[in-house]
């Protein structure tokens, strides 16, 4: 049960040190055991570090900051045990477009062989899809459909304004 | 594997009629308006998957996941989740078809290819695809950011639940 | 006391349904008292409907229709007892454009006599200003400046990145 | 009546100088990067207006509010609020100056135009200009989603307070 712990442990905090580094560049984060001998004895915390800043308390990071350390132990997890598809509602609301296109970027690369659903209002980040779904509401009721560039869609949004 | 396609029917704001929402595999944006309709696709896959709560569903009970405007109702909220398996589900199937209905009166039923499963049954069988309550992979609109908020002991769980 | 109560619940109401309708076109939005013949009896109830749609669980709204109920609330109140600023970090993180530029419309027309500081990653809502500061962080340090156009702070942020 | 502009020094991430971070009337827009300190001029704000919780200026304790970085470590986090006075505040004065000074050890000094008062006294003060801790005026990151959550009791003492 140990050992099962630890190379989940092990593997995670591997694959989080990488991707952080790239979504956050100049940063590090990793997780760190309370307690070394006796891991069952204590949690996991994480240290974060974006470039330049100090490792402190979590809660004092910006919404943006939480948002990239939160998907990055999100496809930390994904590189070790992959679900078949990752639903991402909004994920991006806090994101300056500089780290929206880093998001977008890792979820085109990890598309090859997982599905990401992306629900999404910032164009930079629909542009990096493979494909765009829309949705609009007529009447309270919501009609679904697939749109083949991204100006259909804006012509939606402007109709119904 | 990957979901092919979502079929609705009554669930929340697609209406009462047989609706396509289509998916595939790969990066899949969804886009459109404020109150579309975008995140009752997420609603719709947690339901259907059994891995949703009803305050996550954003609805009061079940049956407020029933298509309803001007007085008309309709009969019952309906979710197919058309998945295509590579290998991820130890069955031959090439398409398997999880759906789940809710009746008015708040009952639920679960079926796997059109046989009649028990929730846990279910539960267990998506578990071999890697499709679990908390697997991580769906992440519903505004708690991205509560996760880095998590207590170490709660962070040592995760782990311990995906070892 | 009652009477207090009544003329800020009527005059706040009144300016809600006239504002949401504006931030909202064809819905409306009120409030109700729970208990007509003693409002301290009860609370206040919100009936929101935006265009085509039933008055429901208000849960059941989507981010950016929630957004624009607190938005609105928020504004009504103002008219009726205005603070001298409004410090308003990130509220259109779930708007899509075109509520964004509803929400900047409005903010501009108030500010004639109010001051509203709005934090903001949208260029679009960022256009409706009177002013612009800027703010980077260097090697862990806060810079604030006064930006005179948005092309320059988008090159801040593409240096950050 | 407006904030002018505010001055810091010591606090969050604005370092250990003084630092003028201008504002003014009308329509101000804070732009900027992810982690550049943009909401932190909110907690500025909330901060010296004494309308803050620590949970809602994101720390632990009033002491984590001052400058730290590799090591070193600021005196004080101390913050100006400098207000145009244009008849809100009862006072002959046109230039009003709010400030809160926490010491290591976390106490806190606050004053207006240089003379110590007791924070309830600064409240009653502030009141005056209807700057109050729950005006719905400051709205943090966040938390503007969760406003249509409220209780119909809540919502009945908000209109209550402002009556
Ligand atoms: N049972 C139901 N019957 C009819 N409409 C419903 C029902 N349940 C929810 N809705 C409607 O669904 C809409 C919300 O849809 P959804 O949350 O998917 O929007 P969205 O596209 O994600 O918008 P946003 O970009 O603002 O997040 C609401 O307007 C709500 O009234
Ligand atoms: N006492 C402190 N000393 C040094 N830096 C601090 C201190 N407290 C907070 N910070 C830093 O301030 C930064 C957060 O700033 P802020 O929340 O204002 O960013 P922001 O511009 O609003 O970003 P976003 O767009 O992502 O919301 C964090 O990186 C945090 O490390
Ligand atoms: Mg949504
Ligand atoms: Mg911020």
């Amino acid at each position: 049960k140990l050992n099962a712990f630890m190379d989940a442990f092990n593997n995670i905090n591997k694959n989080l040190k990488r991707i952080y580094a790239f979504l956050s560049p100049g940063g590090k984060a990793e997780m760190e055991l309370e307690n070394e001998h006796d891991p069952f004895a204590g949690g996991i915390n994480l240290r974060v570090k974006p470039r330049g800043k100090d490792v402190k308390y979590l809660e004092s990071m910006s919404g943006g900051e939480k948002t990239i350390t939160a998907l990055a132990l999100i496809f930390a997890i994904q590189e070790y045990k992959p679900s078949p598809f990752y639903y991402f509602d909004e994920v991006d609301a806090h994101l300056d477009e500089a780290n929206a296109r880093k998001v977008g970027e890792l979820i085109r690369s990890k598309s090859r062989d997982t599905q990401f659903i992306v629900v999404t209002l910032k164009e930079v980040l629909a542009s990096y899809a493979d494909k765009l779904i829309g949705v609009t509401a007529r009447g309270g009721v919501s009609k679904v459909f697939t749109v083949n560039n991204l100006s259909e869609i804006i012509l939606e949004e402007a109709k119904s304004a | 594997t990957y979901i092919e396609k979502i079929v609705v029917e009554g669930f929340k704001s697609y209406g009462k009629d047989r609706l396509e929402i289509p998916l595939g595999k790969g990066f899949v944006a969804v886009v459109g308006p404020n109150g579309a309709g975008k995140s009752n696709i997420g609603d719709a896959i947690s339901f259907a998957l059994g891995i949703a709560t009803t305050k996550n569903l954003r609805a009061k009970n079940l049956s407020y996941l029933i298509f309803s405007r001007n007085g008309e109702r309709a009969e019952h909220a309906y979710v197919e989740i058309h998945l295509k398996n590579d290998g991820s589900f130890p069955v031959e199937e090439e398409d398997i078809i999880i759906s789940r209905r809710v009746l008015r009166d708040g009952r639920s039923i679960f079926k796997i290819n059109g046989v009649n499963v028990r929730e846990k049954d279910l539960k267990k069988f998506l578990a071999k695809a890697h499709i679990y309550e908390d697997g991580y992979n769906v992440v519903m609109q505004g708690t991205i950011t509560q996760l880095t908020g998590m207590s170490p002991l709660g962070r040592r769980r995760i782990v311990e639940d995906i070892a």
